[in-house]
């Protein structure tokens, strides 16, 4: 018996994360489609805005931070390159 | 707060700025004062002193362009990022960019208060980088304030003075109000304005802020208005009644019912019209009891009851809250109700107490509930 559906971001949400880290916490393009390196980066830049923000640090994206990320914000980054 | 680091600021007091262009959203009138009061923001506790050019390069250039602009960082259309500002320097730097797909207004609360942008991305053309602390105005994202009521927060005013230090040639006969500072769960003096339950959770209110408990425990703080912007600050009260899934926040004499982020129709209303006698003037916290769909109303050390079912008064009350409550002393604050017991705040101590064995089961302190 499976625990019900695993909660996925919807598509859209994928693209505003990436594009959100990128703006605001200098993630960058790792080599390789799903490299190990890839995803532990993703997970540092999330766990770093979850920080700034007082949230709770998991790495992962959740309902909280997600709507974070989509609330009306300046420009300038967090984490400048 | 934080700065640009590398010494990101201006090697001298005073700078020029330049309105470059304007927004359709507001007369140009409009924009200009705007505009000047939002450098006064920081003029006011540095020495500072701005002077408008109209041609030729200015310190601080003001625009407003959409999409790409002139710079690498094209904007993004309607919400998300709303403007940017460049850090200190020559060329660029110290520029303030604004996205004028969004709707900026000068008041309302539709829209976003170019006031408010403006201010915070000046912070960044003066050399402040963005701040954690959710009070603070170089916080990254955007919060309603009332304009009229602005004062720059204290954890701004030592950014900026950092950087360039005070205004040294303030009137000492007209003191400037002093900036609010962002209360801290982890102050054990801290005695907080409010409590409730919501939707499962728990949340503090204290000045213009709220704490809600996380999944995983912890206490993540935001201005009351970033959720319900018609919502007041400084509450008396508040209390969430499950059976109509609406939370309610007093002040004063007035009530406001909060369904999810929506204000109720109708309201805010006046305090007797939650059925409490005219007298009352101001109750100091607030509690419904799901299990006898009473509403608790406490006036420092007293109570009255409304029986939510019938729509009275119970009769018999106000009485003392060590009647009711045996054990408990002191005036109430703050109250709710979580998991079948009663917690009655008092100052920063906070009784358990169980209706069930009709006693107090443990005296607690705030950071029991509200983690540091």
């Amino acid at each position: 018996v499976h625990s019900g559906p695993i909660s996925r971001q919807a598509d859209n949400d994928d693209a505003l994360i990436q594009s959100y880290l990128k703006k605001f916490y200098n993630l960058t393009e790792q080599t390789g489609p799903h490299s190990k390196g890839r995803t532990n980066h993703m997970s540092e830049k999330i766990a770093e805005m979850q920080k700034f923000f007082g949230l709770t640090v998991t790495g992962t994206v959740d309902q909280e931070t997600l709507q974070v990320m989509k609330k009306p914000r300046c420009g300038v980054p967090e984490v400048a390159q | 707060y934080t700065t640009f680091g590398e010494g990101l600021k201006w090697p001298k007091n005073q700078l020029t700025y330049r309105i470059v262009n304007y927004t359709p959203d507001l007369s140009q009138a409009e924009v200009d004062s705007v505009l000047g009061k939002a450098l006064q923001v920081w003029a006011r506790v540095t020495p500072l002193k701005f002077t408008r050019i109209s041609s030729g390069d200015a310190d601080i250039m003001i625009s407003f362009g959409a999409g790409s602009h002139g710079d690498y960082y094209p904007f993004d259309g309607p919400g998300g990022t709303l403007a940017h500002a460049f850090a200190p320097s020559a060329g660029i730097g110290g520029d303030a960019h604004f996205d004028e797909d969004e709707l900026f207004t000068s008041s309302s609360t539709k829209g976003y208060l170019l006031f408010l942008v403006a201010a915070h991305e000046f912070g960044h053309s003066l050399g402040l980088s963005h701040s954690s602390d959710p009070g603070a105005l170089m916080y990254p994202t955007y919060s309603y304030r009332d304009p009229n009521t602005f004062v720059l927060p204290r954890d701004d005013v030592n950014g900026i003075q950092s950087l360039y230090g005070p205004n040294t040639d303030v009137n000492p006969d007209k003191p400037a109000p002093p900036p609010p500072v962002t209360p801290d769960a982890c102050d054990p003096s801290l005695v907080l304005d409010a409590v409730s339950t919501l939707r499962g959770e728990k949340i503090f209110f204290k000045n213009s802020f709220f704490w809600r408990i996380s999944g995983s425990g912890q206490a993540e703080q935001h201005l009351i208005k970033s959720f319900w912007t018609d919502a007041p600050d400084n509450i008396d009260a508040a209390y969430e009644n499950t059976a109509q899934d609406k939370l309610y926040l007093i002040k004063d004499q007035k009530v406001w019912a909060l369904f999810g982020y929506d204000l109720v129709q109708g309201y805010p209303k006046s305090l007797s019209s939650l059925g409490l006698p005219t007298k009352v003037k101001k109750i100091s916290a607030a509690l419904y009891d799901k299990n006898t769909r009473k509403t608790l109303f406490f006036t420092d050390n007293y109570y009255y009851s409304y029986d939510e079912s019938r729509k009275v008064m119970d009769k018999g009350y106000p009485k003392l809250v060590e009647q009711g409550f045996p054990g408990v002393t002191g005036k109430i604050t703050a109250a709710f109700q979580y998991n079948g017991l009663t917690y009655l705040y008092s100052g920063n101590r906070v009784f358990e107490y169980s209706p069930t064995s009709k006693k107090v089961t443990r005296v607690l302190s705030n950071s029991y509930l509200l983690p540091c």
